[in-house]
């Protein structure tokens, strides 16, 4: 529906800090 | 280096916990589905830290959860 779900999910590398899901408004 | 506990959780702020499950699940889900691990491992942190202890010591329920995540990020990747 919106843009933003192009950014989702969020992608978990290890040995960097988790962002999580901030929340995503322009 | 142990098993991850909820006591070991509770010491940490909530982004420290995602992190400290998400070192944790990363290699098991890289196991079961290698090419989309960061994802799914991303995806799977959005559940309860209780859900996620579970998985990480029931291999069952871990491959079942990471079987949902690959079916709903398909069909999230379908609708772009």
């Amino acid at each position: 529906n919106g843009s933003s779900s192009v950014n989702w999910p969020p992608e978990f590398r290890p040995g960097e800090p988790w962002k999580g899901y901030p929340n995503i408004d322009p | 280096q142990g098993p991850l506990t909820a006591t070991m959780l509770s010491s940490a702020s909530p982004e420290e916990q995602k992190e400290m499950l998400g070192e944790r699940l990363f290699p098991l889900v890289r196991s079961i589905q290698p090419t989309k691990a960061s994802k799914i491992t991303g995806m799977l942190l959005e559940l309860d830290n209780s859900e996620l202890l579970h998985m990480l010591e029931s291999p069952e329920s871990l491959r079942s959860m990471v079987d949902e995540a690959i079916g709903v990020l398909q069909a999230h990747q379908a609708e772009e």
